[in-house]
Parts: C-alpha cells; sequence; structure tokens
C-alpha cells in the first residue's frame, strides 16, 4: 500500500517550549 | 541514505521551517512565519488542558558541551520559578508582541528561513503550562 503524501500540519502547542515550573507549595 | 529534503539538522522540529502548516485549537491553519501573539493566546483559551505563561529571559550562555548549544534560563510565571533549557543555537521562541527570536536569529533564517530577530535577556517568550496543576 502506498500512501498518499499530504502537508503535514502541526498543532500550534508543538511550537511553544513547555516549562513547567516547579511547584514549591 | 538518508532523505536529502532538508538541510535542517535532526535536532531541529520540522515546524519551525518557513512555509509549515500549524493548525491553531480553533482549526484555522496558518504558516509558521504568519503566527502572532494572538494565535497563542486565542489557542491556549480554547485548550482544556494548556495555558500560556509568561517565561522572562534571565540568562543565555553558551553551552560547555557544544558550540552550537545555548543554555537559556527563564522566569516562568507569576511564581518566577527559574528554569533552564539547552537548545540549539538556532532554536526559535516565540516572544510577546515581537514574533521569533533564537540566540543565533542569523542561523535560524539560514536553517530555517524562518524571520527572527535576536533573543535577548529581559524579552518575554511564550511558554506552555498544564492548566490544572492541582
Amino acid at each position: 500500500n502506498v500512501e498518499p503524501r499530504s502537508v503535514p500540519v502541526f498543532p500550534w502547542h508543538s511550537l511553544v517550549p513547555f516549562l513547567a515550573p516547579t511547584q514549591s507549595d | 541514505p538518508p532523505p536529502s529534503s532538508a538541510a535542517v539538522p535532526p535536532s531541529l522540529p520540522p515546524y519551525f521551517i518557513k512555509g509549515s502548516i500549524i493548525q491553531l485549537a480553533d482549526g484555522e491553519l496558518k504558516r509558521v512565519e504568519d503566527l502572532k501573539t494572538e494565535d497563542f493566546i486565542q489557542s491556549a483559551e480554547i485548550s482544556s488542558e494548556l495555558k500560556i505563561d509568561s517565561s522572562t529571559v534571565e540568562r543565555i550562555e553558551g553551552s560547555h558541551t557544544s558550540p552550537n548549544v545555548a543554555v537559556v534560563q527563564f522566569s516562568v510565571g507569576e511564581h518566577r520559578a527559574q528554569v533552564s533549557v539547552e537548545v540549539m543555537v538556532e532554536y526559535p521562541f516565540f516572544v510577546f508582541g515581537q514574533g521569533w527570536s533564537s540566540c543565533c536569529p542569523d542561523r535560524t533564517t539560514q536553517l530555517l528561513e524562518l524571520p527572527c530577530t535576536k533573543l535577548s535577556v529581559g524579552d518575554v517568550c511564550i511558554s506552555l503550562t498544564l492548566k490544572n496543576l492541582r
């Protein structure tokens, strides 16, 4: 099976670094 | 042999290449170079899991491991939590009200063709955290 090649679409949140602050309390 | 479609180093994600199609939370499609601050804010508002945090650049240093790597220290959110990330110098961050910025914008433009300005101490970048941390 040959899958048709389509333009990849990326979710918006993949562009943003995930910086989870450490919870001190 | 590996595909020769792009000269982008394997460490750089493909979605930063100019022309990449990005889907916002409301389904709208935009090119990566056309994204605005509002796109991220509105997408985070729709999201049930993610929220936008402000991350202020506190320090930018070279890495001991590689000349092409930088260590960027951020102060994240209202609690100003200190977070350091090690990234390729061409890795772009989105600065509030400004757009894509990296430690080495010339390399970013060269490798990704993504219009980019110089990331500086004091810049406020968009970052994500989980909405329900409790």
